[in-house]
């Protein structure tokens, strides 16, 4: 069901 | 410093048990617009953000930046203190070691007060872009959590589809498959069961349903919940509270193989 991705490749840190 | 009072403890204990599963330790971030929270799970994969803006609070005072680094175990458990429907007052001085928590239940002149040892935590920010989604979905939020305890008995994983006919939530697993199919509805006596379903094209992601379940929990803070979508960036999931507070959670997407 596809590969779980982090929320760091879409956020980026301040 | 911080004196921040709510009417009722509810709105608290039920926003602190909503996270305390997700996320352990964080910093309450406090300043003159309110109390903010924002953290990731350890995995990296769920974010967590809530805002309490000042007017839910009366009085709210908070003179300068304060950041309280809080062990959510250790505040359930203080929580844990409070009557529902007690009056709870947080304080804090400008330099905390301690996080001050007044519970009064007042028809019966009952006052407690905990203090809370707090800890120094070295927070990462993320920055969230503004994001136009593609499909906002609002929907009961009992029909949420409904929803995603059906499916996790079937697969790990849910696909969310959402097309102008309405939305559609699937799993797949090693039993068979299984799939819930919401569309728009607005009945007009009965607002908390709305179903409504915004979208400029239509959009399909997959999640992992340990995170929704466990986002589900925030299910007592509102009747309502929002799920906002674009194709191949993070749901949001939204709690909207009174006067324009929120907590929202956010979730990557499982993509490809």
């Amino acid at each position: 069901t596809g590969k779980q991705q982090s929320i760091l490749g879409f956020f980026s840190k301040t | 410093m911080l004196e921040a009072r709510l009417d009722t403890a509810n709105l608290f204990k039920s926003a602190v048990d909503a996270i305390k599963d997700l996320v352990q330790d964080c910093n309450f971030d406090c300043n003159d617009s309110g109390i903010a929270l924002q953290a990731m799970d350890n995995s990296h994969v769920a974010l967590v953000s809530m805002m309490l803006k000042a007017e839910a609070f009366s009085p709210f005072r908070c003179d300068r930046n304060i950041a309280l680094g809080v062990n959510l175990t250790s505040l359930t458990k203080v929580l844990r203190a409070a009557g529902r429907d007690d009056t709870l007052t947080l304080k804090a001085e400008d330099a905390p070691d301690v996080l001050n928590l007044v519970f009064e239940a007042t028809a019966q002149d009952r006052i407690s007060e905990y203090d809370l040892k707090l800890m120094d935590i070295d927070q990462e920010h993320l920055g969230i872009p503004d994001t136009e989604y593609a499909a906002t979905i609002s929907m009961p939020s009992a029909e949420f959590k409904r929803i995603t305890t059906d499916l996790m008995a079937m697969s790990e994983s849910v696909t969310i589809e959402a097309t102008k006919d309405g939305v559609k939530f699937s799993s797949t697993g090693d039993i068979g498959n299984g799939s819930i199919t919401l569309r728009q509805h607005t009945p007009v006596d009965k607002p908390n069961e709305t179903v409504e379903i915004e979208l400029s094209e239509p959009v399909a992601l997959t999640f992992s349903l340990k995170y929704l379940t466990n986002f589900c929990k925030a299910q007592p803070l509102s009747n309502q919940v929002k799920l906002c979508l674009s194709a191949e960036v993070p749901l949001m999931v939204e709690y909207g509270l009174e006067g324009g507070s929120y907590l929202r959670f956010y979730l990557a997407p499982k993509i490809g193989d």
